[in-house]
């Protein structure tokens, strides 16, 4: 079945690393990485990449939606309306085959995830991060990351994390969180939980191998005084963002978008 | 005497820190790290620091010229204008005392270097980097650093160095360059060499002393992964920045201000 995530950010947090990491393939390659800034697109783009991949023994059509040119320009005004127009196309898209052929059918392209990746700047949110995630939480199940994070220390990111929380919660923004059941066991409910806790994740990335101080081999970003390790849970939150996005959480996420979010836009769009 | 450093780049790259690490003393404290996005000034501000420090024997009157806001709004536009507007007050306020007293009694309040931050992204400079640098080289001595260096590996920074030198040569922005003597002896003529073929510099702060595997006390900063030495030069260009700022090549940086770019500013207006 089909798995749609759209990325956004500004250039060079670290977006197609992690999706590359996310998803062990090279969906993105390094090329991206000279073109100048006079050459840079002067709107926001909207640019799909495909690919069927195997997760858990889950066969998914993957699709990552990425929006090269957001907050890279002097002036960021109106920089979500490319944005928010493609999702409300997709939305719009599963509406008129709605109403043509029987439902399971129709072919999913609404956006399941988007994950919005935080400059790990040590202070609070930025302005255009509150107004971009306000334009979109209400039509997308809404992932904040903190990017780079292996940028900041262990004590800068519990309170990084503590003042964007705090943005959140004055702004009124709906982040993504999974549902906990009554009838979970208590294994579950911990597991949910301890998930939780430590949104907004604060991920590195990195599809290369490197070699640790105790000679292993591992994915990580080898620094003169370190190795940090991408899978290890002591140095980032990348194992539980991939847990959410494509193991535990999936199906959750699909069907939180089915029926909540478009069921949303579909009211609205019907009023009108 | 005195030495005045302005100091600009968006929020979050490290520039309190960085000043109070060059200059060992918390002329900035953290509190500013706590200010909400929503009460963020909305113009750029300027803001003076002023302190008495001693560095190599030599005793200096230090101001700091900070520039909260820049790079901050969604919309940047002009975000220079109060910048470069504080730069010319300061050669009118000159050119106005040179017009009645005798040269050596006035209190020089220009910026004698404008050190500008470059956000840590990989790919090259920004449109507002380029556009600020090209509004100011031809006033200040401009420094431009590579911010928070510890997020890239040596062979990123070594890439990045040279795309952003590429992007400085093709937008023919001016960067300070120590100059060099025919008849200086062959260690400062490496020694400087050295010293230009690192620009822009990779920098790293902090005030915190932390400890290193091997047991010393640093000034650095602390990772689960390892401890990143700021006075370390295999681990970034901290050092080098200093020398340039207060040791070595102070006094030239005074001489160019005075020689060079304020003459251009009195021509300038004089022809008006
Ligand atoms: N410190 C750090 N650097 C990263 C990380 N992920 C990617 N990078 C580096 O950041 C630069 C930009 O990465 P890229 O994935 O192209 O960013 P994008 O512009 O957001 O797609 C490259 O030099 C990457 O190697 C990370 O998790 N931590
Ligand atoms: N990785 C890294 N973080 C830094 C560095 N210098 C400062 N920081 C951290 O970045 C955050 C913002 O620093 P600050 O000096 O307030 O930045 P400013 O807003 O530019 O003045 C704080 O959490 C600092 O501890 C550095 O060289 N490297």
């Amino acid at each position: 079945f089909n798995l749609n995530v759209m990325v956004v950010g500004e250039s060079g947090l670290g977006k197609s690393t992690l999706m590359n990491t996310l998803f062990n393939r090279n969906l993105y390659s390094a090329s991206s990485a000279a073109i100048p800034a006079t050459e840079k697109p002067s709107a926001v783009e909207i640019e799909s990449l495909s690919a069927d991949i195997e997760e858990n023994g889950v066969r998914l059509h993957l699709t990552i939606i990425d929006t090269p040119g957001f907050g890279d320009a002097i002036n960021n005004t109106d920089s979500w309306t490319s944005i928010v127009s493609d999702i409300n196309n997709r939305f719009d898209t599963y509406l008129e085959a709605e109403s043509k052929v029987t439902r399971n059918t129709i072919a999913d392209t609404r956006v399941h995830a988007l994950i919005y990746f935080i400059e790990p700047t040590g202070h609070s949110l930025k302005p255009l991060d509150i107004t971009f995630m306000k334009q979109v939480h209400g039509k997308v199940n809404l992932v904040p990351v903190i990017a780079k994070s292996d940028t900041m220390t262990e004590e800068e990111i519990v309170e990084f994390k503590q003042r964007i929380n705090d943005d959140i919660i004055t702004h009124n923004i709906n982040i993504f969180k999974p549902a906990q059941f009554e009838n979970d066991d208590d294994d579950t409910i911990l597991s949910t939980q301890d998930l939780i806790a430590k949104i907004p994740f604060a991920v590195v990335g990195s599809t290369t191998a490197v070699t640790t101080a105790d000679d292993r081999q591992v994915r990580g970003r080898s620094y003169p005084w370190g190795v940090i390790e991408v899978d290890n849970e002591e140095h980032c939150d990348f194992v539980r963002l991939r847990d959410l996005l494509v193991r535990n959480f999936l199906e959750e996420l699909r069907e939180r978008t089915g029926n909540v979010l478009y069921e949303n836009y579909r009211t609205e769009k019907l009023k009108k």
